[in-house]
């Protein structure tokens, strides 16, 4: 069976037949590991997160690494074109990521990218909103919720004061960002099923 | 794998980004 792994993140998307799974997958993981060693470096320039015991630190950031991840890149979802441009530099149409076997997944992205793009956020909002995401207290296997959620708080407090603050006639754009975070937890669920779908026996 | 993160190596990568693993540093 071909192996095609449409993410953008793949330096190398399409179908490789002289490439054994194993090949395929490991060319897969050189591509990535730039973009989560960034996450990581971005958590810990996130006041606070350094102080939070080293197994929930690798906990919060293997359970929210793609949905940063999607935050992030939400701008190379051309909802307009209809088109996804990989971090390659490769731009593909929707049309031609669907035949890579990108269904579903791909739909609610650029569904995502769209409501998030809507809303215009600066870099400075983007990354706090990126905070918050991360530093979420209801991941799975969790040892101390409540220094986590102590954090959380106080990023959302400010996430709120630097949103108000941009657009203070708006009230209604923070209660819009928020409600952004239940989407890409969908999302990471259908992403974790689809990578799962990859899974090396 | 049981789950997504480990099909993945994102835990050893992290770990590794964690502990400022120089090693796999370009410079």
């Amino acid at each position: 069976k071909d192996i095609v792994l449409a993410c953008p993140m793949n330096m190398c998307p399409q179908d490789e037949p002289n490439k054994t799974p194993q090949e395929i997958w490991e060319d897969f993981s050189l591509s990535f590991t730039p973009a989560v060693r960034e996450v990581v470096e971005f958590a810990k320039h996130i006041p606070g997160f350094s102080a939070l015991s080293e197994n929930d630190q690798v906990t919060l950031l293997k359970a929210g690494t793609f949905e940063v991840l999607m935050v992030r890149f939400a701008s190379l979802f051309n909802v307009k074109e209809q088109t996804v441009t990989f971090i390659s530099g490769a731009t593909y149409s929707l049309e031609a990521l669907k035949g890579m076997g990108m269904g579903g997944l791909l739909d609610t992205m650029f569904e995502f990218s769209e409501k998030l793009n809507s809303l215009e956020l600066t870099a400075e909002e983007l990354g706090l909103f990126t905070a918050v995401v991360l530093v979420s207290a209801d991941r799975s296997g969790i040892e101390n919720i409540n220094s986590v959620d102590l954090l959380q708080e106080s990023l959302i407090r400010a996430l709120r004061a630097l949103v108000s603050k941009s657009d203070p006639c708006d009230a209604s754009r923070f209660t819009k960002l928020l409600l952004k975070m239940p989407d890409l937890r969908t999302l990471n669920n259908m992403h974790s099923e689809k990578l799962l779908s990859f899974r090396i026996d | 794998f049981s789950d997504p993160a480990s099909n993945l190596g994102l835990e050893d990568i992290i770990r590794k980004a964690l502990m400022g693993n120089l090693e796999e540093r370009p410079e």
